[in-house]
């Protein structure tokens, strides 16, 4: 139940985020299209972590009060995403 | 507005932000 509650707060806070930079990454609308691609690609486990909006709240917050900085904090998600990404390939451990 | 394109790129934190997203995505096209 609680990652239910985890997953509909982080759904909320990444949209937020998304209006927020969208309105100032008119300029490269492709970058946001990047975003969702990466967010679409990520594990529903870390959609739904204590990490993940930990990790929205810092990016939404900072992005808001320096907008100069937009990009910074977009990219900053889109590599959290990418590490967390739900098709990452297994790293070879056997011999 | 062009106005805003200066605001971003007068940090250069941003500039570099932005560059390398744009290369991921040109990489990502290319890659199929």
């Amino acid at each position: 139940k609680e990652t239910h509650v985890l997953q509909a707060e982080n759904q909320k806070l990444f949209t937020e985020f998304v209006e927020y930079c969208s309105a100032h990454t008119e300029d490269c609308p492709e970058v946001m299209k990047f975003l969702h691609a990466k967010h679409a690609k990520a594990s529903p486990e870390f959609l739904a972590s204590v990490e993940f909006r930990n990790t929205l709240g810092r990016c939404l917050t900072r992005a808001q009060a320096r907008r100069t900085k937009t990009f910074v904090y977009i990219n900053e998600l889109c590599t959290v995403l990418k590490q967390h990404s739900a098709k990452r390939r297994p790293t070879v451990t056997a011999v | 507005s062009q106005m805003a394109e200066d605001d971003d790129d007068d940090d250069p934190e941003n500039r570099i932000a932005k560059k390398m997203l744009l290369a991921q995505i040109k990489a990502n096209y290319s890659s199929g």
